[in-house]
C-alpha cells in the first residue's frame, strides 16, 4: 500500500484503500530524521521502540535530543549507532519488518552510559527495557549489530581529530568543546563552504546571498545585487523596474515591494507620498478625512486621530495636489489608487502652501478595567 | 500553561483559539487588528489549506461559549516564506479573517511592538494558552507570568539548537512556568508605562514541557517581523 498504515494487512486483503495495488504494499519508509541520515540502513518502520508513532514525532521527541548530547560524553563508542536503532528501527525491505538491535548492544549502552545521564540528574529512557531485544545467534531472530567502522557521530555532530563526536552547534563556537581542541581549528568561512560578511565576519550559506533578506549586520549580502539602469529602481528581490511604475497601485516587482511604503508620515507627522522614487509631500486641496483614515490604515497605523492642514513656509518641497476622488466610497478606495488620483506639482520655492499633517492612532493594547462589583 | 492560573475572563482580549474540525482548539492565535490575527507557522504543517481553520475570540471556557464569543472564518493564510520546519526558524503566520472582529470589552487588538523595540531582559511579561498543563489539558484559558531571558543564556539550555535572532527566551532555570503543547501561537505579552499591552512573542517550541527537561520556553521573536507583519496586512489591504 502507498499508507504504511494497511501494511500488515495489505497482502490480498481488500481492507487497503483501492486506490492501493497489492504489489507496492510496504512498511518501511525511507528515514528522514536528521540525526540517523548516517547509518548503514535508509529505510525505517514505525512505531519505534519508544511508542512514537512517527519520524516527525520522534524528531521532536526528548530522547532525540537526548542521545546526541550523551554521545558527546563518549560513553561508549556505538551508542549513537544503538540509539538510531531505536528511535528509527530498521526496516527489513523484503518482511517489512522492523530488525531490533541485539540484546547485548542494549546492554552495553545502557550499562556504559546509565550512570553518565544520573550525574546530571536524568534517567535512561524507560521504554528502552533490552530483555525486549533477542539475543544474537537466536534460532528465528535477527538482530543489528555494529560493523566495526559504523558512524559514531551522527550527522548532527562534528568529529573531532581524536573521534570524539561534539555538537555540529559547537563547531567554531570559541569554545573548546574537543578533547583536541579540533572543533576551533579552521574556523574561517571558506574554509566551511560558508560565505563571510566583510563586516562582522559572521559566515552564512550562499544561498542566502541576494535573496532579498539581509543576514549580514551591515546588509552587505543584499548589496550589488543587480544593475539597474538609470530609469529603473531595484525591487527587494533585486529585480530592475521602471520608476515611473513605482507606486502606482499595480505589482510590478515578483515580490510586489515597488508598492511598499507609498505613504509615510514625515518626523513632524506630515503626509508624504511617493510616486516614481520620488518623495512628496501632500497638499490640503482636495484632500478629505477619508483619505486620512485610508492613509492611516495603508500605514499600519489603525485609525485617524486628528487631520490638521498647516501652512508650509521655508522648507521647499516637492507637493502633489490631490484631485476629488472619483469613488464615492473612499474606504474601498486603495489609497495606492489615491496615490494615482494625486498629480505631481512643481518644485515650489518659497511658495506658501498648505501641507497635510495627519495623526493616526491604533486603539491597542488595553485591557478592559475591572468591574466593579459590589461584595 | 505549566504552573499558571486559570485567566479572568476579558483579561486576556486579544487571545484567540485556531480550530481545526474534528480535532477544535489546535493552537493559540493572537488579534492584532479588526481583520488580522497572528501565529505560528508550525501550527499548519499538514493543513495548509484556509478552508480549514476558523479562529474563535472572546471565549475563556473552550468548553462553554460565552455571549461576548465572536468566531470567524480565516480567508487567507500567510506563512513566512523562509519558514524553516527542521529548525523552526521563522515560526510565524499572518492570518486574514473572512470578516471584521466586534471591539468589545472581551475582543480587543494587542499592539505590535516598535520597529528594534524589544522587552528588557529580565523584564516580566505574560503567556497565556489552553495548552497542556503538565497532567492535563484545561478548558479554561490559563496564563502564567514568565521571565525575558537572554539569548546567551538561553543557548546554553539548548544544546542541540541555535536560538536565532527570530526567537525570543522566557521562562525559568526549573520549567516552573512555561508554555507546553497546545499552546503554540499564543502570546507573549509585556505592559508598556502607559499601561498598553504589546506582543512580543509567539508561543513556538521549547523542550518536552512535561518531561524531566527543564529550561525555558522559545518565542517567536514578534520584533524582528513587525515590518514583515506590516507589510503582509497592507499588500492584502490594498489587494496587491
Amino acid at each position: 500500500c502507498t499508507s504504511t498504515s494497511c501494511s500488515s494487512g495489505c497482502h490480498g486483503n481488500t481492507s487497503c484503500d483501492l486506490r492501493n495495488t497489492v504489489n507496492n504494499c510496504s512498511g518501511c519508509e525511507p528515514i528522514s530524521l536528521e540525526i540517523c541520515m548516517n547509518l548503514p540502513y535508509n529505510s525505517t518502520r514505525f512505531p519505534n521502540y519508544l511508542g512514537h508513532h512517527s519520524q516527525k514525532e520522534t524528531s521532536v521527541s526528548w530522547e532525540s535530543s537526548l542521545f546526541p548530547a550523551l554521545v558527546q560524553t563518549n560513553c561508549y563508542k556505538y551508542l549513537m549507532f544503538f540509539a538510531c536503532t531505536v528511535l528509527v528501527p530498521m526496516c527489513d525491505p523484503v518482511t517489512q519488518q522492523r530488525v531490533p538491535p541485539c540484546r547485548s548492544l542494549c546492554r552495553n549502552s545502557k550499562e556504559r552510559c546509565e550512570s553518565v545521564l544520573g550525574i546530571v540528574g536524568l534517567q535512561w529512557p524507560e521504554d528502552t527495557d533490552c530483555a525486549q531485544f533477542p539475543e544474537e545467534g537466536q534460532a528465528n531472530s535477527s538482530c543489528l549489530l555494529p560493523d566495526p567502522d559504523v558512524n559514531e557521530c551522527s550527522p548532527s555532530h562534528f568529529k573531532c581529530r581524536s573521534g570524539r563526536c561534539v555538537l555540529s552547534s559547537k563547531r567554531c563556537d570559541g569554545h573548546m568543546d574537543c578533547d583536541d581542541d579540533s572543533d576551533e581549528e579552521t574556523c574561517g568561512c571558506v574554509e566551511r563552504g560558508l560565505w563571510e560578511c566583510p563586516g562582522d565576519k559572521t559566515c552564512i550559506h550562499h544561498n542566502m546571498i541576494c535573496d532579498g533578506f539581509p543576514d549580514c549586520s551591515q546588509q552587505e549580502d543584499e548589496k550589488n545585487c543587480s544593475v539597474c539602469s538609470n530609469h529603473e529602481m531595484e525591487c527587494n528581490n533585486h529585480q530592475c523596474v521602471h520608476r515611473l511604475l513605482w507606486c502606482d497601485g499595480r505589482r510590478h516587482c515578483s515580490d510586489s515591494s515597488d508598492e511598499w511604503n507609498c505613504v509615510s508620515l514625515s518626523d513632524e507627522g506630515f503626509v508624504v507620498v511617493h510616486k516614481a522614487g520620488l518623495e512628496y509631500r501632500v497638499c490640503a486641496d482636495g484632500w478629505s478625512s477619508n483619505l486620512s483614515s485610508v492613509a492611516c490604515i495603508q500605514m499600519g497605523l489603525g485609525s485617524t486621530l486628528l487631520t490638521q492642514i498647516t501652512h508650509t513656509h521655508t522648507h521647499s518641497f516637492s507637493h502633489t495636489h490631490t484631485l476629488s476622488p472619483t469613488h464615492k466610497h473612499t474606504h474601498t478606495l486603495s489609497f495606492t489608487h489615491t496615490h494615482t488620483h494625486t498629480s505631481a506639482g512643481h518644485k515650489t520655492l518659497f511658495h506658501p502652501s498648505f501641507s497635510l499633517f495627519v495623526l493616526c492612532v491604533l486603539e491597542c493594547g488595553r485591557r478592559p478595567a475591572a468591574r466593579m462589583v459590589k461584595r | 500553561i505549566l504552573g499558571g492560573r486559570t485567566s479572568r475572563p476579558g483579561r486576556w482580549p486579544w487571545q484567540c483559539s485556531l480550530q481545526s474540525e474534528p480535532s477544535g482548539h489546535i493552537c493559540g492565535c493572537v488579534l492584532i487588528g479588526n481583520k488580522w490575527a497572528l501565529t505560528v507557522a508550525h501550527c499548519f504543517e499538514g493543513r495548509e489549506s484556509a478552508d480549514v481553520w476558523k479562529v474563535v475570540l472572546g471565549i475563556n471556557n473552550l468548553d462553554h461559549p460565552s455571549p461576548y464569543m465572536q468566531t470567524r472564518h480565516v480567508k487567507s493564510i500567510v506563512v513566512h516564506s523562509r519558514y524553516n520546519r527542521a529548525v523552526v526558524d521563522y515560526d510565524i503566520s499572518v492570518l486574514e479573517l473572512e470578516t471584521e472582529v466586534e471591539v468589545t470589552s472581551y475582543v480587543r487588538p494587542v499592539c505590535l511592538p516598535g520597529r528594534g523595540q524589544l522587552p528588557k531582559a529580565d523584564q516580566y511579561c505574560h503567556i497565556t494558552g489552553w495548552g497542556h498543563m503538565g497532567n492535563r489539558m484545561p478548558f479554561k484559558l490559563q496564563e502564567g507570568e514568565v521571565r525575558i531571558i537572554s539569548v546567551s543564556q538561553c543557548q546554553s539550555y539548548f544544546d542541540m539548537k541555535t536560538i536565532t535572532s527570530r526567537m525570543l527566551c522566557a521562562g525559568y532555570e526549573a520549567g516552573t512556568i512555561d508554555s507546553c503543547m497546545g499552546d503554540s501561537g499564543g502570546p507573549l505579552v509585556c505592559e508598556e508605562d502607559d499601561g498598553r499591552w504589546s506582543l512580543y512573542g509567539l508561543t513556538s517550541w521549547g523542550s518536552v514541557c512535561f518531561s524531566k527537561v527543564l529550561g525555558p520556553g522559545v518565542y517567536a521573536n514578534v520584533t524582528h517581523f513587525t515590518e514583515w507583519i506590516e507589510r503582509q496586512i497592507y499588500l492584502r489591504t490594498f489587494n496587491l
